[in-house]
């Protein structure tokens, strides 16, 4: 009887090979030429596991030049790509989470023990041997930190146009509109054509929008919960400066169907378990605000009930909005100038800051925490459609 | 005895802007 040996096939290592030649067919097909939907359906990331396994095979056979080659194309052909989609959301967030995962496989695999708590054996010797890239590391959480603002920049700019018109003009409250103020017209925020208004769904269908992006594309959730807090302060900044500034929005009615917004916002927030995001926080003085419109403005208790309850907001601003509420009928009165004097008497010793306007486009500074993958190199294939033939498994 | 394994190599690196730099100039030099 014939016996056959059977040869087992070598072990992926989990390293790719290429020649050096082939570095720009590299970087063209997998950076600067890739389709994000390309990899629909794949592993997320899997640009940054590719990268970091050519990066381990040049680090495996000591060549420091082909390192330093391979980092500085893939970092220069990330900036180009997110120089050609700088309107492109669903782009942006592909770069950003590739860039994370690069830097956090930079780290998870350096052989530093505080990067290696969570890796398991098998991880542990897919670690770099020779090369010590800290200072790649900061070139790449650099770039994070750019495209970052690059992703808050284009979100912005997409629910800029919608605040205005959903937050302090849509009338969803059945029978609010009969007690609006009189003189009380829509406006739009930023468009010459008048019937450019949106309501509050059309916020939450962008936010939904977002939201689903970024997970599809597996950017880490820290990030995510820091795209919202940053997107729900703009909200917040661009309603209250438009309020401070319309004496027609300083209504009751105004107040009562703003809250309700907002409490449509929490809703949503809460929904997509983002409610620990610090989102809600940042909407405070537009909340207070609210509150403010719909609380009595006539004794003194009253007074006093509105300096403890305005605390996020200003003594400039408060009293604007006292000077600029309009009551919604002949039954209702004006605030007074005595009512507004205790209001300002009872504040004067706050350290509030001199401005009337929030900065809309201050951004809070953002942090990349090290998120390591419980994805072992061996275990990731590349697939065809990548055409990255030239690569050979190690 | 335990086994210290070698220390790695630092690679230096040129910051962001350095190395954009770089490539504005090498984008220059091939027309």
């Amino acid at each position: 009887r014939q016996v056959t040996v059977q040869r087992k096939e070598k072990d992926f290592q989990g390293m790719l090979e290429y020649h050096k030649d082939d570095e720009a067919a590299l970087i063209r097909n997998l950076v600067t030429d890739l389709k994000p939907q390309t990899l629909s359906g794949t592993v997320p990331c899997l640009p940054a596991y590719i990268l970091y396994m050519c990066i381990r095979h040049a680090d495996y056979t000591n060549d420091d030049l082909k390192v330093h080659s391979l980092l500085t194309s893939t970092i220069n052909g990330i900036k180009k790509v997110l120089k050609k989609h700088n309107d492109d959301f669903e782009m942006t967030t592909f770069w950003l989470s590739n860039t994370c995962r690069l830097l956090h496989c930079l780290k998870q695999y350096s052989g530093d023990e505080g990067f290696m708590t969570q890796n398991t054996a098998k991880q542990n010797e897919h670690c770099l041997k020779n090369f010590d890239l800290t200072e790649y590391r900061q070139v790449l959480s650099d770039l994070s930190i750019q495209i970052y603002q690059q992703l808050i920049k284009i979100a912005e700019g997409l629910l800029q146009p919608m605040i205005v018109s959903a937050m302090l003009e849509n009338e969803s409250i059945q029978g609010l509109s009969g007690v609006k103020p009189t003189g009380y017209r829509k406006r739009s925020s930023s468009m010459i054509d008048g019937d450019n208004s949106y309501c509050l769904e059309a916020i939450i269908h962008q936010m939904n929008s977002f939201h689903t992006v970024m997970c599809d594309q597996g950017l880490d959730p820290e990030i995510i919960l820091q795209v919202f807090k940053q997107l729900f302060y703009m909200i917040n900044a661009v309603t209250l400066n438009n309020l401070l500034l319309r004496k027609d929005a300083c209504s009751w009615s105004t107040g009562m169907q703003l809250r309700y917004n907002i409490s449509q916002l929490e809703e949503w927030l809460r929904g997509r378990n983002l409610h620990q995001s610090g989102a809600v926080q940042t909407m405070e003085p537009l909340i207070q605000a609210a509150q403010l419109l719909q609380l009595k403005k006539k004794t003194h208790e009253d007074a006093e009930a509105i300096c403890c309850l305005c605390t996020a907001l200003s003594t400039q601003q408060i009293v604007k909005i006292l000077n600029l509420y309009t009551p919604l009928n002949e039954f209702e009165e004006r605030v007074t100038v005595s009512f507004i004097r205790t209001i300002q008497a009872q504040l004067q010793d706050r350290n509030d800051p001199q401005q009337l306007l929030l900065d809309f486009k201050h951004m809070f500074p953002v942090l990349f925490p090290f998120n390591p993958s419980s994805l072992t190199m061996d275990s990731i294939h590349i697939p065809a459609c990548l055409n990255l033939e030239f690569l050979n498994e190690v | 005895g335990i086994r210290h394994p070698r220390p790695r190599v630092l690679l230096k690196a040129p910051t962001l802007a350095e190395m954009e730099e770089m490539n504005i100039s090498e984008e220059e030099e091939s027309p």
